[in-house]
């Protein structure tokens, strides 16, 4: 099983502790110094883990965007993943194309972009809409609001509220995550309803109340990446890897895949 | 006694709420919808405020910069507060060379600009080096990290020495505090080593522990703004308002507005 994932967001969002997280894993080496130089650019790049869930093989490709939202002018920010997008559409539109073609075609095609909205702001930035509707017909888009521990419970609702009512307004299409039946997935309805998921990342183990937890220490008290009075971290992964995963492959097959077809063929 | 203040960073970073924090004021209509609309270009906005502090009357002048640090494309927003700054220095020039001025010219340069960095990125921005380096041969800068309950008491440490470092490196001249005789100051010396000073604000008080404090409070625990184990801003309180203020303003006039009036007169 294979699974494209990208991420974007300003640097300093969490979002490589985010993946580390997710997928207990230490993919991304937080601690080097020359990720961490502004860039002056936007690259793109592909870092692959082999996963194991319950007996089954993941392969995930984590898609890191590393100097987007950075730069002194964010206008040509977009352009590099765009285009990285547009590029793995026509690579499987070319093998899949060929006449003598095979069975089990390689699947670059981006899966899922998860978009991360920093906290401080008052609502989405400038930045956030203009990417976020570049990219919306093309790739399945879970908006995150990072650094979760920003916010106190009253600012994250109406944060949350805010993000809603701004991604309707500039008519931003988020995927939207289906119905399944309740006895399966109980707690699907509840998880549902925290969209957009206010995350917490942490890569470090530590130990409150006689219990060792993934969070962050403050002088004041324990965040928990695990608990859901926090923060929805679990909600998040639990639709993502375990109840959404196919159905997040099957959309950028079905949909957006096929619009990029028709457009191209039709050209 | 007349004292003016610049506040500017990017949208979201809790200025209004620091400035009425540090004054004990409600300056800033902070429930104010229209405030909190996306700008599309950088205004200059200016709100008075008179403190009376220990008998003596302060007069405050805060000038607010919305719309720096939003756009899509942030390469011209410095421009209109740079040109506020040498506005207000071509005012008193225009003043101070009458052959008939007054006794009391009226002042209102800008006496100290709080320019706050994001605690989210790993250093400074782009934006942030360029806009300091643009304003520190004209205004007093003292760097502030917002939203210091973002970050980890090691964090903290390591991003404020980070940002030391980075200051020194890209050459910015930030405002110096200067030495005091130890008796009538003894905090002084644990105050200035905190510099960059690492603030958390609040307008609203909590009951923590059977006392009431201004703070924030979370699921996981209660930030109390004026606890020095929690943040800087008592470090900072004292050392703007209570024992430099006359310094930013001597320097202010002595310094930064001397180099505009040389410059400008011998252009
Ligand atoms: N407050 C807070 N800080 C976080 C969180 N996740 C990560 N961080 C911290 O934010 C900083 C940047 O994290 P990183 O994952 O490198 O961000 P990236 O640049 O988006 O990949 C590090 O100091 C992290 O420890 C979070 O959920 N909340
Ligand atoms: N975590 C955190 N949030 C803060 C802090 N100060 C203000 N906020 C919150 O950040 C949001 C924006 O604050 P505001 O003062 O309006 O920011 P401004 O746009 O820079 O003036 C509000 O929800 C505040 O309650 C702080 O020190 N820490």
């Amino acid at each position: 099983f294979e699974f494209n994932l990208m991420v974007a967001g300003e640097s300093g969002l969490g979002k490589s502790t985010l993946i580390n997280s997710l997928f207990n894993t230490d993919i991304y080496d937080l601690k080097d110094p020359s990720k961490r130089k502004l860039r002056k650019t936007v690259s793109v790049e592909t870092n692959k883990i082999i996963l194991k869930e319950k007996g089954v093989q993941l392969r995930l490709n984590v898609i890191d965007t590393p100097g987007f939202g950075d730069l002194l002018d964010n206008s040509q920010s977009t352009n590099p993943i765009v285009d990285y997008v547009n590029e793995k559409f026509h690579e499987y539109l070319t093998l899949e194309s060929r006449v003598n073609r095979q069975k089990q075609i390689a699947d670059n095609r981006v899966h899922c972009l998860l978009y991360f909205i920093s906290p401080n702001g008052h609502g989405l930035k400038e930045i956030d809409v203009f990417f976020m509707k570049k990219l919306h017909d093309k790739v399945n888009i879970i908006p995150i609001i990072a650094k979760a521990d920003t916010m106190t419970s009253e600012e994250c609702v109406l944060f949350k509220k805010t993000i809603r009512e701004e991604i309707a307004k500039f008519g931003i299409k988020v995927y939207e995550f289906p119905e399944v039946e309740e006895e399966g997935y109980p707690d699907h309805k509840n998880f549902k309803n925290r969209v957009p998921f206010a995350i917490i990342g942490s890569n470090v183990m530590i130990d409150n109340d006689g219990r060792r937890v993934r969070g962050r220490k403050y002088p004041w008290g324990v965040v928990e990446v695990e608990n859901l009075h926090h923060n929805d971290f679990l909600a998040l992964r639990n639709m993502l890897i375990r109840t959404h995963m196919h159905d997040l492959r099957d959309v950028t097959n079905n949909v957006h895949y096929e619009n990029f077809r028709y457009a191209t063929l039709s050209e």
